[in-house]
């Protein structure tokens, strides 16, 4: 299994169009790897995007720098699929 | 299917082999009709619940985009509802007396084994594509509406690559094919996560449904009902004004066939969690979505076209 350790999922929160695309231009970076799981789409709605251990600072530097305010919705993705693994290891026990 | 944890996450061959379960068990009732092959070669599975004979029929899908654990679970919650339900539960029944369902659990076979094996964060077919080194398709942006806009990627490598031409994956050809055939589909219902809220055609023009006012008051009645259990808010409206422009989506295709009551759900939650939704929240997610699933049912029920 691929893992996600440091992972953090971030939500940003775009003031107008113009910071719409920004955060499109960071989907377009593909060398980023960084995945939307919800994608830009009106500023009203946040956009929420997993970004790999290793690119962290350098995306939330390119979040701050275009003034684009943003919270840690996840702290560490592999956290969370861990304790998922283990509830389904544990489920599976008391299936048998 | 008695014994089986239902607050919990499947792997394809446990939900599969539940399936065969399931048969055995409400063999009146349920049927299974192999609709086709994924990309990889796994068998795509559709689950009839019907009482006999040819009637309308309502097509629920879940798990197209195979990160969308809730989905495949609400999935498997609902057709063990409807099945236990016949006989037992008078709305129900009367809707099953009137209408077949029709339910695709894992509708993206190779993707969802793949969150299981390799890449639990994985959402697209796993299709090769020529010229790239990127796999796998976006099957919700490959269906023969609005296919190729700016609402989906003509990049092999995006999440929301459309696919080399519509329809281009077997498993959205299969769903193409089978309800093409079936030819009295009246509703589409299909099942996605995460940000709750109920959506309708279109996603790939602004222009608005013929159908537009019975379906926003329907989608406000289906937001209602589900909300009456956990208090679970859903906004809703047409997926561009309400979410973005997407372009090459079922339910658009669905609508542009002739199927009038065609919605996108988005299950929980809102953000907390996204894809990795804690599995203690299954079995509330799918008790509210079967009763925003019962609206609709029983307003097409009600509404023959």
């Amino acid at each position: 299994q691929k893992t996600f350790v440091g992972d953090q999922v971030l939500r940003a929160h775009a003031k107008d169009n113009a910071q719409l695309d920004v955060l499109r231009e960071l989907e377009a970076m593909k060398h980023l790897q960084v995945d939307f799981w919800r994608g830009p789409s009106r500023p009203n709605l946040p956009v929420d995007i997993r970004v790999p251990n290793a690119v962290l600072q350098q995306v939330k530097v390119f979040l701050e720098s275009n003034s684009i305010d943003y919270s840690i919705m996840i702290e560490d993705v592999q956290e969370l699929l861990d304790q998922e693994h283990q509830d389904i290891q544990s489920a599976t026990l008391r299936e048998r | 299917t008695g014994s089986f944890s239902y607050s919990t996450y499947h792997t394809i061959e446990e939900i599969y082999s539940w399936i065969d379960g399931l048969l055995l068990e409400y063999p009146k009732l349920v049927s299974r009709i192999d609709i086709g092959q994924s990309y990889e070669g796994r068998p795509i599975y559709a689950l009839k619940f019907s009482t006999g004979g040819n009637k309308p029929a309502i097509w629920i899908d879940t798990g197209i985009h195979s990160r969308e654990w809730i989905t495949q679970a609400t999935g498997v919650w609902t057709a063990k509802k409807i099945a236990s339900s016949y006989g037992v539960d008078s709305s129900l029944t009367d809707i099953l007396d009137n209408l077949d369902i029709i339910l695709e659990i894992v509708t993206n076979p190779d993707g969802y084994a793949y969150t299981h094996s390799t890449n639990r964060m994985w959402r697209k077919t796993r299709s090769i594509n020529a010229g790239s080194t990127c796999v796998g398709v976006d099957p919700n942006r490959n269906w023969n509406a609005g296919f190729g806009g700016p609402g989906s990627s003509s990049n092999p490598c995006s999440e929301t690559y459309h696919g080399a031409h519509p329809h281009s994956e077997p498993e959205v050809y299969s769903v193409v094919d089978f309800i093409l055939a079936h030819g009295n589909v009246k509703a589409m219902l299909s099942i996605h996560s995460y940000s709750q809220m109920l959506l309708f055609p279109y996603g790939y023009t602004n222009d608005l449904a013929p159908d537009h006012e019975e379906l926003t008051e329907l989608a406000k009645q289906t937001a209602n009902a589900l909300a009456s259990l956990h208090g679970t808010q859903y906004t809703y409206g047409t997926t561009i004004a309400t979410i973005y422009r997407a372009d090459g989506t079922a339910t658009d295709w669905a609508y542009n066939n002739g199927i009038k009551y065609s919605y996108t759900f988005e299950l929980r939650d809102t953000g907390r969690y996204g894809f990795i939704l804690p599995a203690e929240q299954i079995i509330p997610t799918a008790e509210e979505t079967w009763l925003a699933l019962m609206t609709v049912m029983e307003h097409v029920k009600n509404h023959p076209y």
